[in-house]
């Protein structure tokens, strides 16, 4: 037995002609996170001491769907969700719909550690956040040009897009295949 | 959405997951993170994290199948996240796990996953696309 970790970016349509300013920071990202939890687990620092502390990193990354950088609504708003779990006791905490809060996973741990409650949403979990203190900015520090752009183009394709499927520049939006009827995906 | 799993030195296991949802996603929307057994979980064999279409993820309770797979019937994680990623549709699913023992799976059917795993033998990988 031995400490390890592992961490993603998100998933998804990422195309390979991906271009070097797009691929590099987030690699660069990853590289920073992987060497952050690796040191604190050589340190012996707790596993969950250890996600949260990554997850903060690649919360901070403006290229990450995630905190800042967080895709937009249909409204243009951002909506963050955070899940954070502990194994050996299953305790667990869970947050969604936040506007302001910095890093949305130590808001779900402090779900799990200071409340009797697993999850908290929108207007609740706010109002959470202000009274155990914890980082806000105001909503627009979280929305990135990039992402402006990339809601008006799956508004004009009238799509709902996961991570990863933006065009590139001068590109035509790639597109999901088909849902079925029956699947309500698109409408989330 | 991002994500990471770990294992400590102690045998602990811990999972988190932050996102922001889908592009053009109706307000209000919750997807797979938040919602514990769907996008984020772990019990005392595994932990695991993951990231795609959160309709699909939630449908197939992915991350709590990864670990019902192992508790139920015996599987290695690796064979355990192979078996439900495999399961979920094409392009929607990919998921980053770690295991009590320090084995690593970082499973995707998607293009491609941001993704890194380092262990305390000294294994590094940091990747995009299936090479």
């Amino acid at each position: 037995m031995g400490w390890a970790l592992a961490l993603h970016g998100g998933a998804g349509d990422i195309p390979r002609t991906l271009p070097p300013e797009s691929r590099e920071p987030r690699l660069a990202t990853l590289r920073r996170c992987l060497d952050l939890g690796s040191a604190a687990l050589r340190d012996g620092r707790a596993a969950l001491d250890v996600v949260e502390l990554v997850v903060r990193e690649l919360e901070d990354c403006p290229h990450f769907n995630a905190g800042r950088g967080s895709v937009l609504t249909a409204e243009g708003t951002v909506e963050m969700e955070a899940c954070v779990m502990e194994g050996a006791t299953l305790r667990c905490g869970a947050v969604s719909g936040l506007s302001t809060v910095a890093n949305a996973v130590s808001l779900a741990r402090l779900v799990m550690e200071k409340t009797p409650h697993i999850y908290l949403a929108f207007d609740g979990a706010e109002a959470f956040a202000r009274d155990q203190g914890v980082e806000t900015r105001d909503p627009s520090h979280f929305i990135t040009e990039n992402n402006i752009e990339r809601l008006r183009q799956a508004k004009a394709a009238n799509r709902v897009q996961i991570d990863y499927t933006q065009p590139l520049k001068g590109q035509q939006a790639p597109q999901d295949p088909p849902a079925p009827v029956d699947d309500n995906c698109q409408t989330g | 959405t991002v994500g990471c799993v770990a294992v400590d030195a102690a045998g602990n296991l811990a999972t988190a997951t932050s996102t922001g949802g889908l592009v053009n996603k109706m307000a209000g929307r919750i997807g797979d993170t938040p919602v514990v057994g769907a996008g984020t979980y772990a019990n005392a064999l595994c932990a695991v994290s993951a990231t795609g279409k959160g309709e699909a993820i939630i449908r197939h309770t992915v991350a709590r199948d990864v670990a019902a797979l192992m508790e139920h019937a015996g599987m290695p994680l690796r064979d355990a996240a192979a078996r439900v990623v495999a399961a979920t549709p094409r392009g929607a699913v990919g998921l980053v796990a770690v295991s009590r023992a320090g084995e690593v799976s970082m499973a995707h059917n998607t293009t491609g996953m941001f993704r890194a795993c380092a262990t305390e033998d000294g294994h590094e990988e940091i990747g995009i696309w299936t090479d």
